[in-house]
């Protein structure tokens, strides 16, 4: 062999035309190819992106030690502990005690119905003069306008608001909003009821309908006779146009953390009707400020529970977004939805989680500024 | 957890709460 190498003697000679322009062409083709699969990724995937202690959290089987974690706290604590063991946990994570609907500890059975505990009927005043309030209590970790497709997570991070709420391939934001109204427009007339109370859609969403203009027409005789025909096609053209991004109008957004000793219900944060639901059984990241600022997609990634519908403004949402420590999200308008299930199958490979997302309509489900909506659970 | 809201409104909204701020259930987020 060494005599081979030292002896064989070396001949350059030039490579045919051809075969370097198929090689340019090639290397060419397969970058093409490359930009084009980042272009068209999936949008039901989401990119693990970030330091390596990232992919390492990543790795644990989180939704599993969710799972344990709610099983665990679940059991009955004797009844001598309770008084302690709850103390010790509102001290460590500041829960306020004087505001629990019921005050007794002894009560409570387990850390998780302590962790869901009731509030005290007035010790949320509601906001009525506000056009938008807290549907929980938390901090507010980010707010303002959603830019173009993207909404900001942190600075110089954001994420895909299509992915965050799910639309399909290749679909726009308008797209889904169009979409998610169309789905399930709802009759004008139609009655919602509320907490027993029966309101009519528009009253509820505030809709002007004095301002709706009357249609006459001549009849046979030549009177003036309201055009009760012409007055319902109106009538119906002006839902779709409702049920449109409005000129002169943005998109928003607000998102509020809550931490472990909050009171974990949300509420209807305005007057709303909620049309969509869809379940995302994503990762259970932390949701806390570290991870938020460590791992981009973090709510795209995460199991959340995204409700579609529409206020006197237009399209609204609003999402629940689990974590490790409070897998299961809960509505109480939806008995169906189950969170954090064994059964919900994930693939992951090359850095990308791959999840599930289930639509459901909800029929035009009314909710009240202030109602109670749901909350989360622990595991 | 998290509660994260995506709205139309119109450009005149308004928050009137600042990043990094406690708020209860029920205070108010923004005005028009």
């Amino acid at each position: 062999v060494r005599k081979a190498w030292e002896d064989t003697p070396i001949k350059w000679s030039p490579i045919p035309i051809g075969l370097g322009l198929a090689f340019i062409a090639f290397l060419q083709y397969s970058k093409i190819m490359k930009r084009e699969s980042e272009k068209d990724h999936d949008p039901s995937k989401a990119l693990i992106v970030g330091p390596w202690h990232v992919h390492v959290i990543s790795e644990l089987p989180l939704k599993t030690i969710s799972r344990l974690w709610g099983a665990f706290n679940s059991i009955t604590l004797p009844v001598w502990f309770r008084v302690p063991g709850f103390k010790l946990y509102s001290w460590i994570f500041g829960c306020n005690l004087e505001e629990m609907k019921d005050p007794d500890l002894t009560h409570y059975k387990n850390l998780s119905e302590f962790f869901y505990r009731e509030l005290k009927d007035g010790a949320r005043p509601i906001n009525f003069d506000a056009a938008l309030v807290s549907p929980s209590d938390g901090r507010v970790f980010h707010f303002g306008l959603v830019d173009g497709s993207r909404v900001e997570q942190i600075k110089g991070m954001s994420y895909s608001l299509n992915q965050f709420l799910g639309s399909q391939k290749a679909s726009e934001t308008a797209e889904i909003i169009k979409a998610t109204h169309s789905a399930n427009i709802v009759d004008e007339e139609e009655f919602a009821e509320v907490n027993g109370i029966s309101y009519t859609l528009d009253s509820l969403l505030g809709y002007d309908k004095e301002s709706t203009i009357e249609h006459k027409k001549q009849d046979s005789q030549g009177n003036i006779v309201p055009d009760i025909e012409a007055d319902q096609k109106s009538k119906k053209s002006d839902y779709r146009d409702e049920l449109q991004m409005r000129p002169g109008n943005a998109l928003f957004f607000c998102v509020i953390y809550l931490a472990p000793g909050d009171y974990h219900r949300f509420h209807s944060p305005t007057n709303w009707v909620a049309e969509t639901r869809r379940h995302f059984s994503g990762e259970l990241y932390s949701v806390s400020p570290w991870m938020v600022k460590q791992l981009q997609d973090l709510f795209v990634l995460n199991e959340r529970v995204v409700l579609l519908g529409r206020w006197r403004h237009g399209f609204f949402s609003m999402v629940p977004v689990g974590a490790t420590n409070v897998g299961s999200i809960v509505l109480n308008f939806d008995k169906e939805l189950r969170t954090n299930r064994r059964e919900d199958v994930h693939h992951r490979g090359q850095g990308e989680l791959v999840y599930s997302g289930a639509s459901r309509l909800l029929n035009g489900q009314p909710l009240q500024v202030g109602e109670e909506m749901g909350g989360f659970k622990l595991g | 957890s998290t509660v994260v809201l995506v709205f139309e409104a119109p450009e005149n909204f308004q928050f009137t709460i600042e990043p990094g701020q406690y708020v209860k259930m029920g205070q108010p987020l923004g005005v028009i």
